[in-house]
């Protein structure tokens, strides 16, 4: 966050963003593994009384007592029951029973959504900047459900539960589970009763990336964040002994190495267990390491803890080499050696050079912080990937948001790798994941919340996608680094999150607590089920027809199947099939009237829209339009993108199209 | 036998009259499939309901009482 507020164009444009006592009004609630107060981007100087619709608190507990809130960190609850009726008592020695964070990963979220302005942030020299959340002027509600073993259902509903009594506006869960029906899914079912109350709930997408179907919080209530890059690197190279330089990233701040080459070993070849090259606890051979820059693939075991058993078989350094699991991406880590990660294609070139040499070596250069890196952002490879697997005809993610390297607080309990070896302490950590993205986009939404407080929650997260960019400056589209190919809308959603837009986004895809009972009947839950769910008596209407294609959300996934001898939908032609889709935008801007362009990548693919022109004359004016989607015959799993745009000459609303053949 | 936390969802409207609190409700029928069982939490924005540890015959039980829309047991989720 010393990069991220401008590479959104929010340093750039503070003069149209919501005056900072409107912002003050808004209470972004994050669920996760509590807060370390005493972090400067919790520092109330400057803030006013707290909002008179605040109902929370700021529980006491271990290392944790009222005296920790402030005018910026206004609430601090944790929950523990779930949790210690299934693994036991909370281990005090290693966890406080309270809101305290010893982890670190709560304080960097609610930094990241709400942190307070905190000049001379850095990590051990890297990222250096002013810190900030996205919505600086927000007040913050921890709600502490994440523990040493992991978080609880019973204690996310329970958080959620008290969130919404007390008020909150935006709700951030950097976390996920298994793929469940929203029924069953806790976070969908807290999600669908804070949406009631007017709460927006943003949710990362998950780290399962670049695997198709690897989604988390897929419900079309909650705002799905996936994870692209910055426009900010921290360059290392590493030299072998034939005179190559290859390059890669890291954080490492500490002892140099040796101003010489150095013996150069692969892992694999240095231990006497399979998977040696993963250099998993106790797998190197001292004696074959030592002194050495070690090579180890990426997977299985955590980054940081390579770089710990590499230091503890006394290695000089460590060169992380990525597989095809991650092709590309440079994810970097605070090594407690002098460590490197690198790309696959690099990697294997070092590798190759490794395993021909005789007496291989190498060394590893640091080179500090570099901006200004091009392309950016690409999707990052862990960023979980569409299809929708519980309701494929929603698109999901939503929407990226800067969510690699990302630099924000940190708890004082554990050092930046949380290695319990790692005994260095930082006020900030650089930390990635979809975990990173999700609190940006909680606090670009409290932004927006405070510049449209009439605005519904699917109208703020509507008013984030159809603004949301797909190119970069140059025209050219985002892309994958997990192929270094263009991205698709599996990928990205709607695109990267574009703050500044969003305030003024002209027409807004709105959704009321109905169009999502009526969108679970046309999944065909029963009265049951919808009882559970969204607690309440509805029954679907027998002689109404529901059609998941009527969802007023603001991007279509369309669904045909490959063997084309059937036909979906109104309307049919032989050897192809059809589908509608019906939406309504509502005039959130100026009258005028706009106009339809869509654009498809495969011409196997009609898409026709109808009417082609929508004309406002009021604000909160609400126009319907009809998508007809045609296609040929196509092989199983196919997938074409487009887009369908509306533009008024001044706002462009923008919807992303994925259509597949199964 | 072993115990595990589940989430009991009621449907409150069918609350007998006789209950003047819902929570009331909930312990009742808690009660009637266990005698020992304690609710970890009640929640009223969320769901209606509360979660509690039961064996897998008592949440097999507690499951056909009247009143009761469903019994999950309980998922871990893990941060991003």
């Amino acid at each position: 966050t010393t990069r991220t507020p401008s590479f959104l164009g929010l340093d750039q444009n503070a003069a149209v963003l919501p005056e900072s006592d409107s912002v003050s009004e808004v209470i972004i609630g994050v669920l996760d593994t509590g807060v370390w107060p005493e972090s400067k981007s919790f520092d109330d100087t400057g803030f006013g009384p707290i909002p008179s619709s605040w109902k929370g608190e700021c529980e006491t507990g271990t290392k944790f007592t009222a005296s920790n809130c402030n005018k910026k960190l206004i609430g601090a609850r944790y929950f523990t029951r779930g949790y210690e009726a299934t693994l036991g008592p909370i281990d005090e020695s290693k966890e406080s029973r309270s809101a305290r964070d010893e982890d670190g990963h709560g304080t960097h979220t609610a930094s990241t959504a709400a942190g307070s302005v905190v000049p001379g942030a850095n990590l051990f020299g890297y990222a250096v900047g002013t810190a900030r959340g996205m919505a600086t002027r927000a007040r913050v509600a921890v709600y502490k459900v994440c523990w040493i073993g992991g978080c609880f259902s019973s204690d996310i509903l329970a958080a959620v539960d008290k969130a919404i009594d007390d008020n909150v506006n935006v709700l951030s869960l950097s976390l996920g589970g298994s793929m469940s029906d929203y029924y069953r899914d806790s976070v969908a079912i807290g999600a669908f009763a804070a949406m009631e109350k007017g709460i927006l709930v943003s949710c990362s997408a998950g780290n399962g990336g670049p695997s198709s179907y690897s989604l988390a919080n897929v419900a079309p209530w909650i705002t799905t964040v996936g994870a692209g890059t910055l426009d900010r690197d921290f360059p290392a190279y590493v030299s072998v002994g034939n005179g190559k330089n290859f390059s890669g990233v890291s954080l490492y701040r500490g002892n140099s190495l040796p101003a010489k080459m150095l013996p150069f070993v692969y892992a694999g070849n240095a231990s006497n267990v399979t998977g040696g090259n993963l250099c998993m606890t106790g797998t190197l051979i001292p004696e074959m390491v030592s002194g050495k820059i070690v090579l180890c693939d990426r997977g299985v075991n955590p980054r940081v803890q390579k770089g710990s058993v590499v230091k503890a078989a006394g290695g000089a350094g460590m060169i992380l080499t990525n597989t095809a699991a991650n092709g590309e991406e440079l994810v970097a880590d605070a090594h407690l050696l002098p460590a490197i990660g690198m790309g696959q294609i690099t990697g294997d070139a070092i590798k190759a050079y490794l395993l021909s040499d005789r007496n291989p070596t190498a060394t590893i250069i640091f080179e500090g912080t570099k901006l200004g890196i091009e392309p950016s952002p690409v999707v990052a490879a862990f960023s979980s990937r569409g299809p929708n697997s519980i309701t494929s005809e929603v698109l999901k993610p939503d929407m990226i948001a800067p969510g690699v390297n990302i630099l924000a607080g940190w708890t004082g309990a554990v050092g930046p790798t949380a290695l319990a070896e790692d005994d260095r302490r930082v006020e900030f950590n650089i930390i990635s994941g979809t975990s990173m993205s999700c609190p940006h986009v909680s606090g670009l939404a409290a932004l927006l919340k405070a510049a449209h407080p009439d605005w519904s929650p699917a109208a703020i997260r509507s008013a984030l996608m159809t603004t949301a960019y797909t190119a970069y400056k140059n025209g050219k589209m985002l892309q994958d680094v997990a192929t270094g190919k263009p991205s698709t809308p599996f990928d990205h959603g709607a695109g990267h999150v574009d703050p500044i837009s969003a305030l003024n986004p002209g027409l807004v895809y709105d959704l009321t607590v109905e169009d999502y009972l009526n969108f679970l009947c046309a999944l065909n839950y029963t009265t049951l089920q919808i009882n559970a769910l969204a607690k309440r008596n509805f029954s679907c209407d027998s002689r109404k027809t529901y059609s998941v294609n009527d969802l007023n959300y603001p991007s279509f996934a369309v669904s045909f199947p490959a063997d084309m001898g059937s036909t979906i939908g109104s309307g049919s032609s032989t050897g192809s099939s059809v589908v509608k889709h019906t939406r309504t935008l509502t005039n959130v801007g100026s009258p005028g009237m706009y106009k339809v362009s869509v654009s498809t990548m495969n011409s196997s693919v009609k898409i026709l829209v109808e009417p082609e022109t929508l004309s406002f004359s009021r604000a909160n004016e609400k126009k319907s339009y009809t998508v007809t989607f045609s296609a040929t015959s196509m092989p199983s799993n196919t997938n074409v993108f487009g887009r369908i745009e509306w533009s008024n000459g001044k706002n462009v609303v923008g919807s992303p199209v994925a259509i597949s053949w199964t | 036998a072993a115990k595990k936390t589940y989430i009991v969802h009621m449907a409150k409207s069918e609350m007998p009259a006789s209950f003047e609190d819902h929570t009331h409700w909930y312990d009742s029928s808690l009660k009637s499939v266990s005698e020992s069982a304690e609710m970890l939490y009640t929640y009223t924005n969320v769901i209606h309901g509360f979660s509690t540890r039961l064996t897998a015959a008592e949440a097999q039980k507690i499951e056909k009482q009247p009143g009761i829309l469903s019994v999950y047991e309980e998922v871990k989720y893990e941060l991003h």
